[in-house]
């Protein structure tokens, strides 16, 4: 695992709060809002259950930690996308909390209802770019949620124990959470 | 793939492999000190994800130079390749994949720098 330089995280007092908001402008017309909420929610809980950190949906944009929404191209952070596939998505370093996703690509919420070839799934680059609004950096580990690479028409949602450990390097570890529940997974992965 | 009964070789094009950074595949196993047309492409794409942090990216060379090569061992480490300093096939085939915009290594942009553990 990875971090950005200087090792920034979000700097809040126990247990940690983080708010975030959908754009009321830039989000993608053939996915309802409520199965967006739905998607990200459940990315968001992945982290949630392994660090002492909640996530909290709110209505204010403009207030909220973490900002998300999906834009065409230069959309004036300095970063431009680049159409379909190429870059996907981007997220900011903390404490800034900007959250952006390419509006050219296809997103799916599930592969199995959507024939495009060039289909990417919104909860796999959901889950990734919230490891950079935590604070962390790319991974070496291929099977890493936080591995930079993302094939289209592939699910990549579970973390994995370079992913967590990175993360509790960062925040701690969530009380409730146990390692074996990861093993296991990990182990029936590998056996896959 | 060659097929088995024709003397062509056919050459099989992932129908998501028409968008960006295709082109690329057309370096596979160039070699360092060969020129090759459209290679500052590749420069730019590796400057974009912090690899050749550079003023600016219009004087690139279509050179496979030494610095490309370091900058080849450089991602290979990152992405957990084997460290070949070649534009070999896992190479070429893990660039022209989708990905994150947010760059692997340490950048002169603060918002986007990364440092190994």
């Amino acid at each position: 695992f990875a971090y950005f330089y200087g090792k920034p995280r979000w700097i809040r007092q126990a247990p940690v709060k983080l708010t975030y908001a959908f754009s009321k402008s830039n989000m993608i017309d053939y996915i309802s809002l409520k199965d967006t909420r739905t998607v990200f929610k459940r990315a968001f809980s992945r982290w949630a259950q392994v660090i002492p950190v909640s996530f909290m949906e709110i209505e204010d944009y403009p207030s909220a930690d973490i900002r998300i929404g999906f834009y065409h191209r230069d959309h004036g952070d300095g970063k431009p996308f680049d159409g379909v596939l190429g870059v996907l998505a981007h997220a900011f370093s903390p404490e800034n909390g900007r959250f952006h996703l390419d509006a050219s690509e296809t997103w799916a919420l599930d592969l199995e209802t959507i024939k495009s070839s060039v289909a990417v799934d919104l909860e796999s680059v959901a889950t990734h770019e919230i490891g950079h609004v935590l604070g962390l950096a790319h991974s070496a580990v291929k099977d890493a949620v936080m591995y930079p690479s993302l094939r289209p028409r592939t699910k990549k949602v579970d973390l994995q124990i370079d992913d967590v450990y990175g993360v509790q390097a960062l925040y701690g570890s969530n009380p409730n959470f146990r390692f074996s529940s990861l093993l296991a997974s990990e182990n029936s992965l590998n056996k896959g | 793939r060659i097929s088995p009964d024709s003397s062509s070789t056919v050459i099989t094009v992932d129908s998501y492999n028409t968008t960006t950074w295709h082109d690329f595949t057309r370096f596979l196993d160039a070699e360092k000190g060969s020129r090759v047309s459209g290679m500052s492409e590749l420069k730019k794409y590796f400057n974009r994800f912090g690899y050749l942090p550079l003023p600016d990216t219009d004087n690139l060379t279509d050179v496979f130079d030494t610095q490309l090569e370091s900058v080849v061992l450089a991602y290979q480490t990152n992405l957990g390749l084997p460290a070949t300093g070649k534009l070999d096939s896992d190479t070429i085939s893990m660039i022209v994949l989708p990905r994150c915009g947010v760059s692997d290594t340490k950048t002169h942009d603060t918002r986007f720098q990364a440092t190994k553990r």
